[in-house]
């Protein structure tokens, strides 16, 4: 998942 | 999630609603930018548009709509209920030069050129800046209240403990997003200043212009 966004956070 | 992530969401929670009802029951949103908060509403609103396209957790559904509501909640007071309390005249960052460059270096640098994504990037450095109109606002008036020092405090660490976060997720799931990384120091670093005077002056803040 390198570089890969953080969609997962707030 | 890992405990750097949750006690960020919870200060960043803690700020929200410490804003909202200084607000509330003091009847006055004196000391606040409505500038701020229109940004922050609008980073939330960018930012969250997958909730109608795609399901994480339902921690983050529910955390997602209570930072959206209690955004707009804060813009109606400032801009609707306690209007005539609002310090407009003191208010006078332009957010055009935040929001201009901002748009235009979504655009530019992003995981993914498509609407969504590049809403989101803008929502990620939007956010980093949305604080300024706030500090400004405290640099020209020359002080602050002591609750809006609290809800300022809470954003600086709820950013710090961001940052730990992204160090474990490195570390622990060999996970970087490098823009909300990049956005996120440069937004921890705009706290530095006042994190200092917080500390050495007491919660009283007062900026020298």
């Amino acid at each position: 998942e390198d570089g890969k966004s953080a969609k997962d956070e707030l | 999630m890992n405990i750097f992530r949750l006690a960020g969401d919870l200060s960043h929670l803690a700020a929200i609603i410490i804003l909202l009802l200084k607000i509330w029951k003091t009847r006055s949103c004196a000391g606040i930018s409505g500038k701020s908060q229109i940004l922050f509403a609008l980073v939330f609103t960018t930012r969250y548009l997958d909730l109608l396209t795609s399901f994480i957790s339902l921690y983050n559904t529910c955390m997602k709509i209570i930072y959206i509501g209690c955004a707009y909640a804060t813009v109606h007071l400032i801009y609707m209920k306690f209007k005539a309390t609002y310090d407009g005249n003191h208010d006078t960052f332009r957010i055009e030069f935040l929001i201009v460059p901002v748009g235009g270096l979504s655009f530019l640098v992003n995981h993914d050129f498509s609407p969504l994504e590049i809403l989101w990037t803008f929502s990620i450095y939007l956010e980093s800046v949305a604080i300024l109109p706030q500090l400004f606002l405290i640099s020209k008036t020359g002080e602050a209240e002591t609750i809006t020092t609290h809800y300022l405090f809470c954003l600086g660490v709820y950013r710090a403990l961001y940052l730990f976060n992204w160090i474990w997720r490195f570390y622990f799931e060999g996970f970087f997003d490098m823009i909300a990384i990049v956005a996120g120091v440069v937004q921890t670093i705009l706290y530095c200043d006042f994190f200092y005077l917080y500390v050495t002056k007491g919660e009283k803040v007062a900026i020298p212009s």
